[in-house]
């Protein structure tokens, strides 16, 4: 099954790549954002990689795009820097590079908020997929909201079998379609009921 | 169906991002070619992007790893460096990269030979997933030659109805479990094909 599948190959040719250690030049997630920590005198109350996949599967280039651009009493959410780079020759490409990116929430009252946090790549891949009227044809029959819960539940479950990987990521699942959510408030909530 | 999936995905999140010009800072993989060889004084008989898929799915980090080392009268092919590197924000991470490698095939006898050439990187992930029994389970029933066979001619499928990418990309079933190819001279008769 699609979603299956693509839970399946965002695990082994992704996760695998950044969250472990490598147990050579790449420390692993945790000791990246130790590292980012120390660098940029920050604090990360909760040192996981937030996962966001939408119930439209969109995800914006940036997580920016989220934030309620007419409203200046809630949370919002800027892209910071990258984490250090992960550089790896894999299947014939010399050097490629895998990198997650630090995020600031600035909130009405109180300090920013550092995590680090991306949208679910497979997912805004098939969004694009299922736009692309020569390819989507082959594709028919998808239901979305299926597909992005059986990729959740797949997901959580190959992560906790996982003894690299488990406790390392957070998914959160975002209604988009819902105007009167915020992103930003939603990952505060999420560190909260963490930290 | 799973090959499918992986052809339109590896179309949608990788192919329209490093063939086409996106229009702005990137003009596109026939031009990266180019400033390639300007800048190195080399030329590429064939100015497209080679894809190796095997027989085995597995793409070693590597592909001089293909090279015969026990014999010094066939081809060789051997890495050189990167063409230049596409960054763009993708799904909430700041400057992904998407970066191909310009290789070398030297011949026993002639200059050498310049393309660009990589493994199909779907495949190689869904070897490391069969290979993982945390997940395979749920991947069962899924035949290898089936895949390899159904990938390929989907995804040509898809390259030829695109008019940004048609045409630029080279596709090259390898069987790796045989022990009579070498992979460099596999190359250097497709090159010959195309010339
Ligand atoms: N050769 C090559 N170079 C690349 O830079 C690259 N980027 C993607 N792909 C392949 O295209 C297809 C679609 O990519 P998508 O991003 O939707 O899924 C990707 C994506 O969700 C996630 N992923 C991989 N690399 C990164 C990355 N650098 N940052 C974020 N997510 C990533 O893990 C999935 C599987 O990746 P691969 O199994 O390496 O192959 C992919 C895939 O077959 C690439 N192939």
């Amino acid at each position: 099954n699609y979603a299956m599948g693509m839970a399946c190959s965002y695990f082994e040719g992704y996760l695998v790549h950044v969250l472990p250690s490598d147990g050579a030049r790449f420390f692993g997630f945790l000791e990246n954002i130790r590292a980012y920590e120390d660098n940029q005198g920050v604090v990360f109350p909760v040192k996981k990689l937030f996962i966001v996949v939408t119930k439209s599967l969109y995800s914006p280039p940036a997580l920016k795009d989220y934030n309620k651009s007419d409203r200046n009493d809630v949370a919002r959410i800027e892209a910071c820097s990258a984490l250090s780079t992960i550089q790896k020759d894999v299947a014939g490409v010399k050097d490629r590079t895998y990198k997650n990116t630090a995020y600031k929430i600035y909130r009405p009252t109180g300090r920013p908020v550092c995590l680090s946090v991306e949208g679910g790549t497979p997912l805004a891949t098939l969004f694009r997929v299922l736009r692309n009227r020569d390819l989507s044809e082959e594709l028919e029959g998808l239901d979305r909201e299926e597909v992005v819960k059986d990729f959740l539940t797949s997901l959580r479950k190959i992560i906790d079998k996982s003894p690299e990987c488990r406790g390392k990521c957070e998914l959160i699942y975002f209604d988009d379609t819902d105007r009167n959510l915020n992103l930003a408030d939603v990952l505060l909530d999420r560190i909260r009921e963490l930290e």
